[in-house]
C-alpha cells in the first residue's frame, strides 16, 4: 500500500514535470 | 493543463487493422493531446475503471482485443513514463493519476 502511494506520487511528479 | 472531463469511450474498439507498432517517442503526430490512438485508448480505459486497485493488464487485453500484448505494453509503459498512470498492487495493475 505504501508502494502504491509512492508510485502515485512519483507519477504525479512526472506529470507535473512534463507540464512545467 | 488538465484535459477535463470523463472521457469514457463506451465500449471496446470497433476498428480493426492499423497494425503498426507504435514507436516510442519521436515526432508525435498523435490525434489527441500527443498520445497515439492506442495510448489514449489504454488511458481512457484505465481512467474509466472504478476499482481502487486499478485495471489489470489482462483486463486491458480483453478490452482491446484488436491490439496485441506488446502494443498494449508499450502504451502502458509510455503512459506510466509520462505520469498519466501508475502501477498499484503489482506491475500489472494500473490507475490513472487524473482520475479521482
Amino acid at each position: 500500500l505504501e508502494r502504491i502511494e509512492r508510485n502515485k506520487a512519483a507519477a504525479l511528479l512526472r506529470l507535473a514535470n512534463r507540464h512545467a | 493543463n488538465k484535459s477535463s472531463g470523463p472521457l469514457i469511450t463506451g465500449n471496446s474498439v470497433g476498428a480493426s487493422g492499423m497494425g503498426d507498432v507504435g514507436s516510442l517517442g519521436g515526432s508525435a503526430s498523435g490525434p489527441t493531446n500527443g498520445l497515439t490512438l492506442h495510448q489514449s485508448q489504454v488511458l481512457n480505459l484505465i481512467k474509466a475503471y472504478p476499482k481502487p486497485e486499478g485495471l489489470s493488464f489482462q483486463e486491458l487485453r480483453s478490452q482491446l482485443p484488436s491490439l496485441n500484448a506488446s502494443v498494449i505494453k508499450q502504451a502502458v509503459d509510455f503512459l506510466s513514463n509520462e505520469g498519466h498512470i501508475y502501477s498499484t498492487v503489482d506491475d500489472e495493475h494500473f490507475k490513472s493519476t487524473d482520475a479521482e
